[in-house]
């Protein structure tokens, strides 16, 4: 779909590298890019690492992204 | 609840990313 196509291309800004994961490193690579401060990032990057081993997976970026597309999804 | 506070400003930060992230994308400020 459209979104797994967006949610792809903006991994792929973060993970420059085409390692398949993100690092803070990588998130800290971006503050020249994006107008958010490293404290920003490091935020984005907290609350994306859902299980906060330090790595952003793609089912991780991706979950983040269509929450912020389609809200919260509701678990029943 | 400073919690819920916590997550709101993070969401808000999340929001900030991802709609950067558009704008890199289209060119669009």
């Amino acid at each position: 779909s459209a979104v797994i196509e967006k949610t792809r291309e903006f991994f792929q800004i973060c993970d420059v590298e085409g390692k398949g994961f993100i690092t803070r490193r990588d998130m800290q690579r971006l503050n020249g890019e994006l107008p958010l401060s490293a404290d920003d990032l490091e935020n984005v990057f907290d609350s994306l690492d859902a299980d906060a081993n330090g790595y952003l997976t793609f089912e991780e970026f991706s979950s983040g992204f269509s929450e912020f597309m389609f809200g919260p999804s509701v678990v029943p | 609840d400073p919690n819920m506070k916590g997550a709101a400003a993070n969401e808000g930060v999340l929001a900030n990313f991802f709609n950067s992230l558009l704008s890199k994308k289209t060119g669009v400020p």
